[in-house]
């Protein structure tokens, strides 16, 4: 027994896997779990599909904690899925969305690395995966995706917090969700990424300092996607193209899921801005995730709307 | 094997100023073992970016010095991150 599960707390593995179960159980014609792969440490990928079991209908993917010890973003995955599931047939937009659309939700991207940083390391990020000739171990998964993964030079060291691995997609976290998202690509019109530790809603490119074709579009979801999250708490967010409002890097998810095909990628860096940092307090879950939540029902109205 | 603790670790905040001043952390970060908290690599540290690291007990006296030495403002964000780590578990089970 893993102990109760709680939303405004951060939670294990094993009180997640425990609550993903429960969720299929309370919600069975509205919520579904897919196992989507296993990560090397032979744990399971799990991802809830919210929503009806028409795969034609639009959808969107989200996944969190693709960094370990960013635990505000699985605590937001899990309130999403709470929240969606206790809003529906009461709350006007939230029934609309499911009415018409799925969402696939990943709570936990790097299982292994998450399980490490609540029993031996607080501040692990990467995976658990064991390096060919370096006792370093793990893989940003954050820099494994196969878009221009060859072309920035200091990623190269498996010693490295963003060593990109041996190969694009050679993590099998990495390879499980990409196939997924492969697999259900004629659904999925946005994918959203959540990551913490800079309040910012970014969206493509970060390997090129260049604009995506669709960038006002983007630009300005994204700017009404941050004023709409500032309503409840005025908490500030920056929005922009993720090269040139943080710094350019190589492989991300986000470019991928770009250039895969699915126009609407963000990413969000959800709070703090560096007084708590990766420590953010349990007291501080509940207001971060109303907050996002604003947002991230904002994206997804404009996705039913617009996207074809 | 022992979970890792972060005892007296500290969080580091510096603006630097120019280019020289970026240097003088890259610098540091190859002598040292720094955790970048922001950017996430030594490598996208430049002149007026906003960098945060976290620094062991024992090489945090030398990194102060060296940044008080070359005129590098900082502040300090977090002087223990263990306690940080037990404060961050502030909600009670109901």
């Amino acid at each position: 027994f893993p102990g109760r599960h709680s939303y405004a707390k951060y939670n294990n593995w094993d009180k997640i896997v425990a609550w993903t179960e429960k969720m299929v159980r309370k919600n069975p014609k509205m919520v579904s779990r897919i196992k989507i792969g296993t990560t090397a440490e032979n744990n399971p990928l799990y991802v809830l599909k919210i929503g009806e079991k028409d795969e034609r209908r639009k959808a969107i993917f989200m996944d969190c904690g693709i960094h370990a010890r960013e635990w505000i973003s699985p605590a937001f995955c899990q309130w999403f899925v709470h929240q969606a599931t206790k809003t529906y047939g009461k709350n006007k937009i939230m029934t609309k969305l499911l009415d018409r659309m799925n969402f696939y939700v990943l709570p936990v991207f790097n299982v292994d690395g998450y399980i490490w940083s609540w029993t031996q390391n607080r501040m692990w990020k990467k995976n658990r995966s064991k390096n060919q000739n370096s006792n370093c171990v793990g893989t940003d998964l954050n820099r494994n995706f196969n878009v221009s993964w060859n072309s920035f030079p200091y990623t190269k060291d498996p010693c490295e917090e963003t060593y990109r691995g041996p190969a694009p997609e050679s993590e099998k976290e990495t390879k499980a969700v990409t196939d997924f998202i492969r697999s259900h690509l004629k659904s999925i019109k946005a994918y959203i990424t959540f990551h913490s530790y800079s309040q910012m809603l970014l969206f493509p490119y970060v390997y090129t300092s260049e604009l995506p074709p669709n960038y006002e579009d983007l630009a300005k979801i994204a700017k009404v996607g941050i004023n709409v999250l500032s309503i409840p708490y005025e908490t500030n967010y920056t929005s922009g193209p993720t090269a040139s409002t943080i710094y350019p890097t190589s492989g991300s998810s986000v470019d991928w899921a770009y250039s895969l095909g699915i126009k609407h990628a963000f990413a969000f860096g959800l709070g703090d801005k560096g007084k708590f940092g990766f420590l953010l307090p349990e007291s501080q879950i509940k207001s971060t995730c109303k907050e996002t939540m604003l947002a991230v029902t904002f994206i997804a109205k404009h996705i039913l709307k617009h996207s074809s | 094997i022992a979970p890792v603790r972060f005892d007296r670790e500290k969080v580091l905040r510096v603006k630097p100023q120019d280019e020289k001043q970026a240097n003088v952390i890259k610098d540091l970060a190859k002598a040292n073992q720094l955790d970048f908290w922001y950017p996430d690599a030594t490598y996208h540290v430049a002149a007026n970016m906003t960098v945060d690291f976290r620094v062991s007990e024992k090489e945090s006296q030398l990194i102060q010095s060296a940044l008080d030495q070359n005129k590098v403002h900082y502040e300090i964000l977090m002087h223990d991150v263990q306690e940080e780590v037990k404060k961050q578990f502030d909600v009670k089970e109901d």
